[in-house]
């Protein structure tokens, strides 16, 4: 489902610049559930946008789903993760005059499926919030707005999830909850995960650990559960 | 440093309202190594904001280093907490247009403190920030942003440090290097600490946790280190 050959990232910082991927090749099967583990600093968030279709690499192949990315036009890249990618940023990005469950509603019309509010209010039910799906961001705790991220890249059963730090603001009820979630639907639509994380809980639940240091990939461990 | 009595924190939502607080009753020594856990939603924010000076309680007591908080304007709020009270929001709450040296100067400035950049250079320094003197929060990664708003709250060597999830976005060593930072500040000055944390290494760190559920104190254990 996913293929990088030696992807670089590079952004401009006044006369010089910062290295922050330095060649970075691997590929992801359908189906399976990877964590990128890594100091902060390392990498993770700029390969996860490159690979979410968020960003371009400087240099190197960035293949999802059998179609080049690199080198699409903007307006592209937002038509393919629109369709093909769920998203959890890891500052959650939810639109702030939307009640949690617009917010939900909102990303099922922009992947191109028809508005469906039960669909929605069952994401947000599955990720124990209903009771707070007419509250705006504002109004709810910072887990809370995770777990709204959350619902709102899992409604549209995407192929490929990429969730950025997904149980930062959690509990570990709440976390373990979560991870079940994208569990089952890993196991029941064969949906593919990539997660970043510096969380143990989430490491113990995944079957492929990538650590990056310093824009490199340093270790590359299946796990057999 | 700080007396809570029957606190009670109701939000508006729409016809009813949200009882976030229900009734806390807390008194904390200087010095203390505080931390506040409890499942996402159960009211540690909330808490937090309203021993920061952020937010004004809706019923009850608040008492901090002798003075009462309630009833303040938000004029006099705003002096006293940037006066006695370093603060890191749990959404870091940096200034876009500012460099991570700018703002931790203006926490200087801002807290009547003459601007002093050799003093802010340290406190980035000690976070692990050497080389990302003048990046903008955007040019940061969300580990590295969030060690830049702790920077932020100690540069000022306030009496009392409010941190909401301190180490969400850390890896364990980032983690464990901010943690040691405020011990040291704490044995050093006596600096009195409040946390919030879901981080199992931040609460084998502090000397008293304090379990919040539902807007209520459900426990209170004092552990000797
Ligand atoms: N502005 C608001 N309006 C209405 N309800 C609110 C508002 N802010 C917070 N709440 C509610 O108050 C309760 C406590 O929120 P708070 O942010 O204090 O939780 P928390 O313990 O910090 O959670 P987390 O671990 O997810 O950060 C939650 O149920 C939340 O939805
Ligand atoms: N817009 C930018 N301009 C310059 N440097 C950047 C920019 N964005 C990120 N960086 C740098 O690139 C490196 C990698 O950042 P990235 O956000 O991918 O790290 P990360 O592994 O996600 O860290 P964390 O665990 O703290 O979230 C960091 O050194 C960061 O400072
Ligand atoms: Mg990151
Ligand atoms: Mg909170």
């Amino acid at each position: 489902i996913l293929s990088l050959d030696k992807v670089v990232k590079r952004y401009p910082m006044g006369q010089t610049e910062v290295l922050a991927l330095k060649g970075v090749s691997l590929t992801v099967e359908p189906g399976e559930l990877l964590a990128f583990a890594g100091p902060s600093g390392s990498g993770k968030t700029t390969l996860l946008n490159i690979v979410g279709c968020l960003d371009q690499a400087s240099e190197g192949e960035v293949i999802l789903d059998g179609q080049r990315v690199n080198g699409l036009s903007a307006a592209d890249l937002g038509r393919l993760r629109a369709e093909k990618v769920g998203f959890v940023f890891q500052s959650f990005n939810l639109i702030p005059v939307l009640s949690a469950l617009e917010n939900v509603e909102l990303a099922l019309r922009l992947g191109g499926q028809p508005p469906d509010r039960a669909r929605a209010e069952q994401a947000l039910v599955d990720v124990g919030l209903a009771d707070q799906l007419h509250r705006r961001p504002n109004q709810l705790s910072g887990g809370q707005q995770q777990r709204v991220a959350i619902a709102r890249a899992l409604v549209k059963a995407p192929k490929l999830v990429i969730a950025d730090e997904p149980t930062a603001n959690l509990d570990s009820v709440n976390g373990a909850a979560v991870l079940d979630l994208m569990r089952k639907l890993n196991e029941e639509r064969g949906a593919t995960f990539l997660f970043s994380t510096h969380d143990n809980l989430v490491l113990s639940r995944v079957n492929r650990i990538v650590r990056l240091r310093d824009g490199e990939i340093v270790a590359d461990e299946r796990v057999s559960r």
